[in-house]
């Protein structure tokens, strides 16, 4: 719980706009903190266009806040109109006009109302292939870091916050046009196979940023009386049964993947190659297989997971009364 | 009062004892064990 | 073949005013209009069957009607005069509610109120059309569809019975003899037709949408019950049940040895499962409250 953040002091905020030391480090910003109602909106937000049954829809808004050293403070958020029959299938959801017409007029209009905070930024949901940036994504955060910076990217996959059972949502920054990132690379992201590419050619024109969260007493209380609510609901969710499309859609990712490292290998081993490729071959072998196994992995913990809680609600609630 | 609600919640135990659960959660068990199978 | 066209015109127009809906029909009906020697513009031609088909719906003709507003079929494009369209419009959606499709023609007045939106009058009037003809069309899921369109257009609370029908279809809750009876009062004399089963359109759309609500309410009932709570004999509630279930309309099976009903509920028997602990679980905060009241 943090009061104190919510203080909004306009001077300070208009001398680090002045100062702008993001120009001259291009990783300066190293940190975002958002609020429990931000976080809460968002997942809101991207949830909403999840139903059983249907394709999942992308979704878009943009992040209010402000700014303190390496950390970017989100305070609010709120969601931008997507006009229906917008390209929402690929991994990039593009605003129209409209959206942007709205977007302007918002920011005018909550100066009106007394909120302070500039837009730092904007998110947009990857139902059911994890937070990265694709390069519709990278192009449209480059942009925006050029002519709006300082400006923010949150990614929110509303699918795998349900079977993770936890908010599955990335922090991202991009890199100007030509510099060499010689980032580590990023930590394992499980992708699906139709989205690889995109995922692959672009992870190194950006980085991600910490994450944490932070919420005001009020906030605090509000969510206490909440409590009764969380918990009947979530003893009573069936992470198997709610999630049935995304584990089928992972299972057959993981196929895909199979197969394709399954070819690679078959076709190596009949070609005939010289022992340094082989060598060079067999890491690469070793670095799909072990993707594959990496998703296989995830895929059967979450299910477990979803398993475990049907055991437990079996043993407390269907067991015969002693 | 109190005690009538607390009897009539033991009433509500077991929350479901059907032929027909028995056999969607044994379904459901074997689905995962499978998958967790296929994982391996 | 001017001068019979104008005489025909203004006969026309004659008993139009005294009111003989079929004579001047028959009237406008011998103005030819596909000899060679006259070009008409089609608008005229539209303009023209529409009426006739206009005047056979006065007469309560809507056989004849529908083969005259057929004959606009090819003559309608967006670029005719938007109050004749609108005329078109209104017929068709009369012609069906005569032929009681009730869903189509539901569907249309409800385009129709929206096009004259800024009419408030002929817009209420098609909204009341449109949710009469929503209220009785067949249960299911189109209709459930159309009721939350309604439901959610703000202009049909002002409906009065008419909303409250309306909405307790909506909510899928069953719906009383004495709120069924203040529909009457909107019905046209086709609604009240007796149908081939002895049951009046009204009754059977009400009855087939208690059966819905009670669908909703019972895991299973038997047909003596059923036929209690909708006011019908066992046999019938049999009947009607089997013939929605055959349509699809309604999930469930028939045990007719033990004459019983299992309805299906949709949701599968792991959610029901779910909501059991969900109750159980809040049952548990309530004893807990009232513990904490008792001996803070």
């Amino acid at each position: 719980v943090d009061d104190d953040i919510y203080k909004h002091d306009p001077i300070t905020q208009q001398q680090i706009l002045t100062a702008r030391p993001w120009k001259s480090d291009n990783k300066h910003f190293k940190d975002v903190r958002m609020s429990a109602l931000a976080l809460l909106k968002i997942q809101m937000h991207a949830g909403s266009e999840v139903k059983p049954g249907m394709v999942p829809l992308e979704v878009m808004g943009m992040l209010q806040g402000k700014l303190d050293g390496n950390t970017i403070i989100v305070t609010d958020s709120f969601a931008l109109p997507i006009p229906a029959g917008t390209d929402r299938g690929a991994a990039h959801v593009n605003p129209g006009q409209e959206a942007f017409e709205y977007m302007v007029q918002y920011t005018e209009l909550i100066k009106d109302v007394g909120k302070a905070e500039n837009v730092v930024g904007w998110y947009h949901s990857h139902p059911g292939y994890g937070c990265w940036l694709s390069g519709i994504d990278v192009s449209t955060q480059r942009t925006q870091q050029q002519f709006s910076d300082p400006f923010l990217a949150v990614v929110v996959d509303p699918v795998r916050s349900i079977g993770a059972g936890k908010v599955e949502i990335g922090a991202f920054r991009t890199f100007p046009e030509g510099y060499a990132n010689n980032a580590t690379a990023s930590e394992w992201q499980s992708v699906p196979s139709d989205r690889i590419e995109d995922f692959g050619v672009h992870a190194n024109c950006y980085y991600q940023l910490e994450m944490s969260f932070y919420k005001s007493s009020l906030d605090a209380k509000l969510l206490d009386l909440q409590w009764r609510k969380y918990w009947v609901n979530t003893l009573a969710a069936s992470p198997l049964t709610n999630n049935r499309d995304y584990i089928t859609s992972q299972i057959s990712d993981v196929a895909e993947k199979m197969e394709k490292a399954e070819g690679e290998m078959g076709h190596g081993r009949y070609a005939g190659m010289n022992l340094v490729q082989a060598d060079k071959r067999k890491k690469e072998e070793d670095s799909q297989l072990s993707k594959v196994t990496r998703d296989t992995n995830k895929v059967t913990i979450e299910v477990l997971h979803g398993l475990s809680r049907q055991v437990l609600k079996a043993a407390l609630f269907n067991a015969p009364a002693p | 009062a109190l005690l009538r609600m607390i009897l009539s919640l033991c009433h509500k135990l077991p929350a479901m004892d059907s032929e027909k659960f028995n056999l969607s959660y044994q379904n459901e068990y074997h689905d995962t064990l499978l998958i967790s199978y296929l994982g391996t | 073949q001017e001068e019979s066209t104008a005489i025909r015109e203004k006969l026309a127009d004659l008993y139009q005013e005294e009111e003989n809906w079929k004579q001047c029909a028959m009237t406008l009906i011998g103005i030819p209009l596909d000899s060679g020697s006259r070009a008409l513009n089609e608008e005229y031609k539209l303009g023209h069957y529409v009426r006739i088909a206009q005047l056979f719906l006065e007469d309560d003709d809507h056989i004849q009607a529908e083969t005259y507003i057929n004959k606009c079929l090819p003559l309608v494009h967006s670029g005719i005069d938007p109050v004749l369209n609108l005329k078109y419009k209104a017929c068709f959606a009369r012609i069906q509610d005569c032929q009681r499709k009730f869903f189509e023609a539901a569907t249309r007045y409800y385009e129709l109120s929206q096009l004259v939106a800024d009419d408030e009058q002929t817009a209420e009037l098609a909204l009341q059309s449109a949710t009469v003809c929503t209220i009785l069309s067949p249960a299911g899921p189109k209709r459930s569809r159309l009721l939350a369109t309604l439901h959610k257009d703000e202009r049909t609370n002002k409906l009065g019975p008419l909303y409250n029908v309306l909405e307790k279809m909506h909510m899928d809750r069953i719906l009383r003899p004495e709120e069924v009876n203040q529909l009457r009062e909107y019905l046209k004399p086709h609604h009240e037709a007796i149908l081939a089963d002895g049951q009046t359109v009204l009754e059977r759309a009400v009855t087939q949408h208690n059966l819905l609500a009670a669908s909703n309410l019972y895991y299973n009932i038997t047909f003596g019950e059923l036929g209690a709570l909708l006011g019908i004999s066992a046999e019938k509630a049999e009947q009607i049940a089997s013939r929605m279930i055959a349509e699809e309309r309604m999930q469930g099976s028939i045990d007719q040895i033990e004459s019983l009903i299992q309805f299906q509920n949709v949701s599968g028997v792991m959610t029901q499962w779910d909501e059991q602990i969900s109750s159980a679980c809040s049952f548990v905060s309530r004893i807990c409250d009232e513990v904490i009241k008792k001996h803070p």
